[in-house]
């Protein structure tokens, strides 16, 4: 089972073509494992990216230094897995009874 | 199956003992087909649901085909069970019904999903191995012989939107390409996603309007506008290419290219707030407004023929 204790989801908001460019650069560099959710198109438009937690200090330095805003949409993704599994089983119970 | 619950996300032999469930009680009018079997060798299951006649013309309709899009799995199961019961009772269905059959995919990339629930909550492709990578799967949504390998999809087998080898590489696809073509007389193809609530159509290699762009725009927005009647979800709509991204090699082209006029791709719940990680709490709000809009095609469908 894959943890995902830590992990962000940020929202990106890219304001010219050379921030998209630079954010599709990111995902090619594997170290990172950073994970796009609604990928980086053209300016204007939402993107949504899930980063490790083990990179979370990285991307955000690279995103402020090249004044890129992003906004976190959830907080830490492992909560929500957890919460997800627990009601499916407490449905499975439900179902067993 | 009347201890299934609908409002809560299931793994995949849930759903398939559902799946059988469904067709033994509902003998006239639903049964199941294997269409092929996945790259770890998991049955491709696909409802039908006929009430006759021979090679009648078709609506296909597949959810999951992007694993981690749980609320797709989890709509499509609530979609067929509407089917199934309101055969009979609504008149429009019926009538659908009456001319039309359904075939219905629900666990379009099963390999995929089973890791979801096994490995790895947030896995995407298939589970294929890659030659001379330790990344593996494809994106099967980037691995249609419609503009594949182009710049809308990725080379590198670690990045998400891998558009395979060669197009139709994942046997997930060959075996939708293969029934459809034997077929020959599907005559829409419904493809649902999510998240970010769109509704798209071809197409998504090409700036080009498809020929048929106007009529498929019209519909957009009269099922969109039935969406939104019941809890007032915003949908945006258009083609791939002009309402999100250029994206190669994707499902809906490849169909829309091969003579199926009414090709469109949802995006269901939400915009950015949860994603992927959707509460089983919206499974069914969104399944509802999800039909509405799924009506509004396949009526079109019946009242349309070509």
């Amino acid at each position: 089972q894959k943890l995902f204790v830590g992990d962000q989801v940020l929202r990106i908001r890219a304001s010219n073509e050379e921030q998209i460019a630079l954010l599709r650069e990111l995902e090619e560099l594997e170290d990172l494992q950073i994970d796009y959710w609604l990928r980086p198109i053209q300016p204007g438009l939402p993107v949504d990216v899930r980063v490790p937690f083990h990179s979370l200090q990285a991307v955000k330095v690279l995103l402020e230094s090249n004044t890129i805003p992003y906004t976190i949409t959830i907080d830490d993704v492992q909560e929500l897995l957890d919460e997800e599994k627990e009601a499916m089983m407490v449905s499975r119970k439900f179902e067993r009874s | 199956s009347n201890n299934f619950s609908f409002s809560s996300y299931h793994t995949i032999e849930e759903i398939y003992s559902w799946m059988d469930n469904l067709v033994a009680e509902n003998p006239d009018l639903v049964s199941k087909i294997q269409i092929g079997q996945s790259y770890e060798k998991r049955p491709l299951y696909v409802l039908k649901f006929s009430t006759g006649g021979v090679n009648r013309p078709a609506i296909w309709i597949d959810t999951g085909i992007h694993s981690r899009e749980w609320i797709t799995q989890a709509t499509g199961v609530w979609t067929a069970n509407k089917i199934a019961t309101e055969y009979g009772k609504d008149a429009s269905l019926t009538a659908i019904l009456d001319t039309v059959d359904i075939f219905f995919e629900i666990v379009t990339n099963p390999d995929g999903f089973a890791y979801t629930h096994s490995t790895n909550r947030m896995w995407r492709k298939t589970r294929s191995i890659n030659a001379g990578s330790s990344c593996r799967g494809v994106d099967p949504n980037r691995n249609w012989d419609a503009g594949f390998g182009g710049p809308g999809s990725s080379s590198n087998p670690c990045v998400e939107t891998y558009h395979g080898p060669y197009p139709h590489s994942e046997s997930e696809v060959k075996s939708i390409v293969d029934f459809v073509l034997s077929h020959g007389n599907v005559k829409a193809l419904i493809s649902i996603h999510s998240y970010s609530q769109m509704l798209l159509f071809p197409y998504g290699y090409k700036t080009e309007p498809a020929p048929d762009h106007q009529e498929l725009n019209d519909l957009a927005r009269e099922a969109v506008a039935a969406l939104a009647e019941l809890h007032g979800t915003k949908y945006t709509y258009g083609s791939t290419i002009d309402t999100i991204y250029r994206a190669d090699g994707i499902t809906v082209d490849w169909s829309y290219d091969n003579g199926i006029k009414y090709s469109y791709t949802f995006e269901l719940r939400d915009t950015g707030r949860y994603g992927f990680l959707l509460p089983a709490s919206q499974i069914i709000p969104t399944a509802e407004e999800t039909w509405l809009a799924l009506m509004k095609i396949m009526e079109h469908v019946r009242d349309n023929p070509y």
